[in-house]
């Protein structure tokens, strides 16, 4: 027997807000790279009565990409949405999920991200630097220059990257690269790695090993870096709400 | 096709009219945007 539709549930309804800031935060515990996101909009949502205190919940979400790294402890609702100007980036995502007795549960999910038109950044903000490729080249000089700026001025541990995490580039009036990266630390001082860099381990996998850093490179007219490297350990770890999961997603992308 | 046009105009005529100050409910879908469409 076909399950019965529910009446009609309000995109802004209580209930399916709850919802979708339980499918968030299981997107964002869930991906290992990048950015957590946010939610801007829920698109549409549908409630499939499945038994007794048993729901079934399909939801479309329209996320937005924050300042924060998936490996930041800051809880999402301390994490800045980007800015047009910084040439935002969109999730779109399809989640089901399933309430039992009171309890959301995430079944599916699948999420497409896209960078908003350069066109439309331009229009806005006719200078603003747009979003730059990975493998640019000048993307990575600016990052492998800033770590290596970073690693030579620190007594700390030596810094390795993870994973670049954005890079903008901006051609004009001045020709500048923006770039932010993971970093995790290693077993050694900057010192040793200058001796052996190959002899250098990562730390076991603890939130306080990995970091984020930012550089800015200017190429011209002249050339300047500026870099702000920080370990995520130097934060008061706080773990977003509601991101343990009585079933882990049977069919997440 | 004559009785429906009178049945349709009196459906119109019996509808109940809003009261002062009314202001429709939103779409249930979808929700309302907390930063910015793009």
């Amino acid at each position: 027997v076909p399950a019965a539709p529910l009446a009609p549930l309000g995109c802004d309804d209580p209930e399916s807000e709850a919802a979708a800031e339980f499918a968030v935060n299981y997107i964002n515990g869930h991906n290992h790279h990048g950015f957590k996101f946010d939610l801007n909009r829920i698109e549409n949502i549908r409630m499939i009565h499945q038994g007794p205190n048993n729901y079934v919940i399909f939801l479309e979400l329209d996320l937005l990409e924050t300042s924060c790294h998936v490996l930041s402890p800051t809880p999402l609702k301390n994490c800045t949405v980007r800015s047009i100007t910084q040439h935002a980036v969109e999730g779109d995502c399809d989640v089901k999920l399933q309430k039992l007795d009171g309890a959301f549960s995430v079944l599916a999910s699948k999420c497409n991200s896209h960078a908003d038109s350069s066109e439309d950044v331009l229009q806005i903000c006719p200078g603003c630097a747009l979003l730059a490729a990975f493998n640019n080249t000048e993307v990575l000089t600016a990052v492998a220059t800033a770590l290596n700026d970073h690693n030579s001025k620190t007594p700390d541990a030596y810094l390795r990257l993870l994973e670049i995490g954005r890079a903008n580039i901006q051609y004009a009036p001045a020709h500048v690269v923006y770039v932010e990266f993971a970093v995790a630390a290693t077993n050694c001082s900057a010192a040793e790695a200058k001796d052996n860099v190959e002899a250098c381990q990562l730390l076991p996998d603890d939130q306080s090993n990995f970091g984020f850093c930012t550089a800015t490179m200017v190429i011209h007219p002249s050339q300047d870096l500026s870099v702000d490297c920080r370990l995520y350990g130097h934060q008061v770890p706080t773990p977003d709400p509601g991101v343990t999961y009585s079933h882990p997603g049977y069919d997440t992308s | 096709s004559v009785a429906r046009r009178a049945v349709a105009e009196v459906a119109q005529h019996n509808k109940v009219p809003h009261p002062v100050g009314f202001v429709p409910p939103p779409p249930p879908c979808p929700g309302k945007i907390r930063h910015f469409k793009i």
